[in-house]
This record gives structure tokens, sequence and C-alpha cells, in this order.
């Protein structure tokens, strides 16, 4: 979707849970 | 005020507390207005942000003025984030040649709290699932910026790690942590580890390890686990 808005959000509430992390 | 009319007035000679004023002003519509509105400020915009950013950071400060300077920078580093929070704005930062350079080049351990902001965002950067490897990038810039500057490429990550801001060495660790995650080569992530260790995080970590903060224990979760592993693999 490229209307898609709080990427960066999205990203950073991501490496703050640690959940960026996880190895696949 | 419009997105066009933002860029004519970036395109006058604003300095000080106009320039701020304008910034703090556009950085509530980035985030306020729908992608349409982002995408009309597009690269034109960004790119007199940018230049606005390079100017400041190379102006010395004014002596009947203190402070201001590094308020507006902090200020475009707010609008960025607004910027890239979504797809357009994300693509025109990456697309842009000085967007990740002039990011690296606010990593500035004596402004901590602009500090913080510009590491969150380079981390997020780094993470982003795409071709072209955002991570590699950051760390080149991280390389050259250090190399202009005669300094060891982590040591201001180290030096915002020393700083009494929690919030900012859980930013410098989230940085770290993006940085070498990403990294697919075992070889090399043991590498960077090390060279960070070398620099003084060993006896960094030692430290922090005492603080009770949730985001920063997150991230040294994370740093000793995949350490860990990484050791084992090896």
């Amino acid at each position: 979707d490229d209307d898609e808005t709080g990427i960066m959000d999205g990203l950073l509430e991501a490496l703050q849970s640690g959940a960026a992390f996880k190895r696949k | 005020r419009s997105a066009l009319m933002y860029i004519q007035e970036l395109k006058t000679d604003l300095r000080d507390v106009p320039l701020l004023s304008c910034l703090e002003s556009l950085r509530v519509s980035l985030n306020n207005n729908p992608v349409s509105w982002v995408q009309t400020f597009g690269a034109e915009g960004l790119a007199l942000l940018l230049a606005f950013l390079r100017k400041l950071q190379d102006e010395k400060e004014d002596p009947l003025n203190p402070g201001i300077g590094v308020k507006c920078q902090h200020e475009i580093i707010r609008c960025l984030k607004a910027f890239m929070n979504n797809k357009h704005g994300l693509n025109a930062m990456l697309t842009s040649k000085e967007g990740i350079p002039l990011l690296v080049r606010s990593i500035n351990p004596k402004v901590p709290h602009m500090m913080v902001d510009v590491v969150k965002l380079l981390s997020a950067l780094c993470i982003l699932e795409r071709p072209g490897n955002t991570h590699e990038r950051v760390l080149e810039c991280i390389t050259e910026q250090a190399e202009e500057q005669e300094i060891e490429r982590f040591q201001p990550l180290l030096s915002g790690m020393n700083k009494n801001s929690i919030t900012l060495k859980a930013g410098c660790m989230q940085l770290i942590n993006a940085l070498i995650s990403r990294v697919e080569e075992l070889d090399f992530r043991i590498h960077l580890r090390s060279e960070l260790m070398r620099l003084g995080l060993r006896d960094q970590l030692k430290e922090v390890r005492s603080i009770e903060n949730d985001e920063l224990k997150v991230q040294l979760q994370v740093f000793e686990e995949q350490a860990d592993e990484d050791s084992e693999d090896l």
C-alpha cells in the first residue's frame, strides 16, 4: 500500500521491544 | 500552510528563531497531514531540509544566540523522522545521496537528546528489509565520517554510552545491535563486536548492567544473546 504510514514508528517499536532482533 | 509554501519558505535565507519556528511548524504538518501532502513536499523539500542540516553542522555557534543552531538541527531530525514515516518519504530519503551521510554526521555525543533521535533513526534504517542493504550503507557512512575526523569509527557511539543519559545508552546499544544483527557473515559480526569491545564497550557493559531500565535491559540482552549464539556457532 503506497499510502502506508507509521513505517518509522513500527520499526522503532520493534527495535525497542527487541522483536526486530528475533532470529528467523 | 501548504507543502509548497514550506518549500518556498525554506528557499529563503531563514536563520535562528524564524528558521526554528518554520521547522517546528513543518514537523507538525509532516506528522498530521495525509501522505499526499508529504509526497508534495517530496524530494525537493527533503533536499532543502538536508541543505539546512549541512549548513548548520558546518556553522560555528553564534555567541549572541547560543544553542539555536543545535535546536534547529534537532528539529530537522524530527522533521526527517516524520517525513520518513511513510513509503514515499522513506524512499526519497534512501534515494537521496546526502540523507544517510548527514544523519550519521548528526551523531553528536555533545548533544545527547539529539543524538538519541539520530541513533534511533539510523537503527530503524539498518533493519529495513529491502535490496541495497541499508545497514551496509549506514556502516560505510559511519566509517567514512570517522576517517574524516580521524577517530575510531565507533568512538562516537562509545562516547554516547559514556554519557549520563540512560535513553542515549539504550539508543547507542540499539544501533550497535541493529548494525551487527543485519550482517550475514558470522566472521564479520564477531569482528564488529570485538572492535567495539576493544574500544571500551567491555567496560561499559559491566557498568550499564546494573542500571534498572527496561529499554536498556532489552538491548543488553539482545547484544549478549546474539554474541553467545555466534560464539557457539563459531
